[in-house]
């Protein structure tokens, strides 16, 4: 099992290899990039089975492969999104996704003026098909863009359906199964933290 | 200093804090919701001066006013977002900003098809009047809501007007000066996390 930080940097490395074009590259470059120390490079990658040559560095090719698998990119992921709203919409539309095998294949949303209205190539869907698309889709991520007083009931509707993993981007704490996975994405509060660090430099 | 996991979760107290309605909270309701000890929020907690009452718990009004202190939220801050499209238009129309006291107070771009449209109250202005407005409304934060191509060349300009912290949502490390803060948001590492939990479930 990988220590988490060292699953949070690989994550950055993987990102970081999308752009390099050389054959091989070394820890140094990698830690230049991402300010961090060689040694941290050498420890994180050394989990791997991808070994690095002395004075050359590691194939990039390799490592891709590697990290590749560790994530399970190139395994197509099926993800729904209810609330077709301005973040919903932005996510439905993002093609960056599909470099991580994720393939966004229904929007929904209950809001009547909203429901068979296109966001994307999608055609925004009304609740009480959720089910049906889950099943057809073999559908293992919801993704929660509904404001927070909706969020719970979305996802007991989301768990109900059989989905096993939710990407929650309300400002609140959800209940779900042990079963369940989540992953809380309130973007607002890396704005706290940057507020914070500014506070502090000027000395309030 | 606070330590950086305190500081993280003192967040997630403040966030839960705005839905509590009774006069006071105890240390085992907040790690109830938060799913963590007790003994863990009583120990996060004595970095502030409020302490909590035997039996009775903690006075809500004093926590909230502490921590709208520590992260400086009755104190406005201005922020810009530089790239009109899906994200940014997102992010101009929230309105769950307003209650960290953060105030988005314009929005560029150098698409000659998207200046002078509006995106929520406010009217899209180019990039050449980017140093104007960051003088004119002590804009401490920029956001970044570019492709990745052109995230470097934006943070340079941000930087060349004065911003002291970059939020950045493309998917790039960003080359800065020392004395510039940077938050990183790429949510696509969140699903990341997810689909490699859900791999793990499932014994791949
Ligand atoms: N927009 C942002 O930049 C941003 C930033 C941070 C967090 N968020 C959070 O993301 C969520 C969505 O924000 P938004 O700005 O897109 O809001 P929005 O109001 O634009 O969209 C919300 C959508 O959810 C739909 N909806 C409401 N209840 C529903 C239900 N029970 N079932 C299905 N659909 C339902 C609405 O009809 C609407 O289309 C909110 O919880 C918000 O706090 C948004
Ligand atoms: N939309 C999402 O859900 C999402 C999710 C994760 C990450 N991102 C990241 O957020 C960024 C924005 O994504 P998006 O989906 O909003 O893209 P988008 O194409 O909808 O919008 C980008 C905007 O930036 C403008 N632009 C390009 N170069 C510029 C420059 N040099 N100066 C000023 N404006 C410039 C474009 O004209 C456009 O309006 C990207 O880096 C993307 O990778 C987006």
């Amino acid at each position: 099992m990988l220590p988490k930080p060292t699953f949070e940097r690989l994550k950055l490395y993987h990102r970081l290899l999308l752009d390099v074009e050389e054959e091989y590259v070394s820890s140094e470059t990698i830690a230049k990039l991402l300010k961090i120390q060689p040694e941290q490079v050498r420890k994180d990658l050394s989990y791997l089975r991808t070994t690095g040559k002395p004075k050359v560095g590691y194939k990039v090719e390799e490592l891709k492969k590697e990290l590749d698998e560790l994530f399970g990119i190139k395994r197509e992921t099926a993800v729904v999104i209810v609330g077709a709203g301005r973040l919903g919409s932005a996510l439905a539309n993002y093609q960056g996704f599909r470099k991580y095998g994720i393939e966004v294949v229904a929007i929904f949303d209950n809001d009547p003026q909203k429901i068979g209205q296109f966001v994307s190539d999608l055609v925004v869907l009304p609740l009480k098909d959720l089910k049906r698309v889950v099943k057809r889709f073999n559908v293992e991520i919801g993704v929660i863009c509904v404001p927070k007083e909706s969020a719970q009931e979305v996802a007991n509707l989301l768990v109900a359906c059989g989905i096993k993993g939710i990407w929650n981007f309300a400002p609140i704490e959800l209940e779900v199964p042990e079963d369940v996975l989540i992953v809380n994405e309130d973007i607002t509060q890396s704005l706290l933290t940057l507020k914070h660090l500014l506070n502090r430099r000027r000395g309030r």
